[in-house]
């Protein structure tokens, strides 16, 4: 749906819109590879029973508020304590689910579960038999007397004290034999509470892995879409990328969909070889939590012509952040120089206060963009695709996919 | 705090090489 012309690229606009059709993979599918869609879209199969109606772009921009709340609560807490002062941050909550599924396998005999998957947290969990309060899911619930290899812990042992070190959270334990409980809150108040407990996951027929320590959810709520649970992961050291280290070496890798109506991938452990570059950039975690993949950003350029600097404390990648924040200052300029660029079209107040340069396309199928770059430390250039520069809010209003942080001491 | 959402990752292969403490991008991968 894109070319590139004269320094620009073509962008097709029934591209970014919401699809009712799935479309073929294009991907050739192995069994390295998870198959990774939209949560909203048409390929999330089970969309099809209807259980959970699709948010609207304001409702999903209102959650993706909510979610870089909490990341930027959650990092400024950590910088701050390392100052030994005192903010009015909340606490003890960490981010929203994040907007990409897969299936993964859990349990034996082994059930097939659709699970969000988010490189922003740490403790993998499912909803549960017995389940005291849950949320719509469009799979059956998971069943953990059902499955043979499903243990729960005590309160009182050391796997429950690796879940007290990641979440924070001290466990009450009135007993010895008391069951080892989990909690997580996220960012919009959406939470999972159960056992705590570990069982057989599947990834594919080769890669099977006993044992792994996950929430057993008995009391869950919030806009899952439909979902099963969550696939964390995140730096702690209950994620799957953790809890799986010895076998794929702590290497993943995920392509997101261009469309709702097409699908993309995760992998893991280190790739097959693969055509075109993959270009690296230092992975840098000293000014950040030890929660965050964070990146050293250093401006963005347009048309391979450098209009921002940042300066910032730092950039961190996230899979369930939807729309990209930037420092107010960075922002403004490339607001500004994007402005420029697209003068040929109209542009229209934004009905959404989060994005404020707007676009009316009404009558074009196409149409013509600027090649947007990410510059990062140590000389990296990484160019978006042209999907990954506007976001649709409707059928003729599409948004710069950009946002600017309040202010830059925030 | 700036943060990189996955509007911008689109189709590009994100690689999480967390022991070599690099990540990596190559276009057009899906």
């Amino acid at each position: 749906g894109t070319a590139t012309v004269s320094g620009h690229h073509t962008l097709q606009l029934s591209s970014l819109l919401p699809a009712t059709v799935c479309t073929h993979s294009t991907i050739v599918e192995n069994k390295k590879r998870l198959k990774v869609v939209d949560k909203h879209g048409p390929c999330f199969q089970l969309h099809k029973n209807k259980t959970s109606k699709a948010p609207t772009p304001a409702e999903i921009l209102q959650q993706d508020e909510y979610r870089v709340n909490s990341i930027q609560s959650h990092l400024s807490k950590n910088s701050i304590e390392t100052d030994a002062t005192t903010i009015p941050a909340e606490s003890g909550e960490t981010i929203g689910s994040g907007n990409y599924i897969v299936t993964v396998g859990l349990g034996t005999p082994k059930r097939d579960l659709s699970l969000i998957f988010d490189t922003g947290s740490d403790v993998t969990w499912t909803q549960c038999q017995p389940c005291n309060a849950c949320y719509k899911q469009n799979e059956p619930l998971f069943d953990p007397s059902k499955s043979t290899s499903y243990a729960s812990f005590s309160c009182t042992s050391q796997q429950c004290s690796l879940l007290t070190s990641s979440t924070g959270k001290t466990q009450s334990c009135s007993s010895p034999a008391s069951p080892c409980q989990y909690g997580v809150r996220y960012g919009d108040r959406s939470y999972t509470i159960g056992d705590f407990g570990k069982e057989r996951i599947t990834i594919n027929q080769s890669d099977v892995f006993d044992n792994f320590l996950f929430g057993c959810g008995h009391n869950n709520q919030g806009l899952f879409s439909g979902a099963a649970g969550l696939l964390a992961l995140g730096r702690g050291e209950l994620s799957f990328v953790e809890q799986t280290a010895q076998k794929y070496n702590r290497i993943f890798s995920y392509c997101l969909p261009p469309t709702s109506s097409s699908s993309g991938f995760l992998s893991f452990g280190k790739a097959d070889k693969v055509s075109g570059v993959v270009n690296y950039v230092q992975l840098s975690s000293a000014s950040l939590s030890n929660s965050f993949y964070g990146l050293q950003l250093e401006g963005i350029s347009i048309n391979e012509r450098r209009v921002s600097v940042i300066s910032s404390s730092g950039t961190i990648i996230d899979s369930g952040t939807v729309i990209t924040r930037l420092p107010a200052s960075t922002y403004r300029a490339l607001r500004y120089e994007f402005q420029q660029q697209m003068k040929q079209y109209i542009l229209i107040k934004s009905p959404v206060s989060l994005l404020d340069t707007c676009y009316d396309f009404s009558g074009n199928d196409n149409v013509e963009i600027p090649k947007l770059s990410l510059l990062f430390s140590g000389g990296t250039t990484v160019e978006l695709d042209s999907t990954g520069v506007f976001y649709a809010l409707s059928e003729s209003q599409f948004c710069l996919a950009f946002a600017g942080n309040s202010d830059n001491t925030e | 705090i700036a943060i990189l959402g996955n509007v911008q990752q689109r189709r590009l292969e994100v690689v999480y090489d967390i022991g070599g403490q690099r990540v990596g991008f190559r276009s057009a991968a899906c």
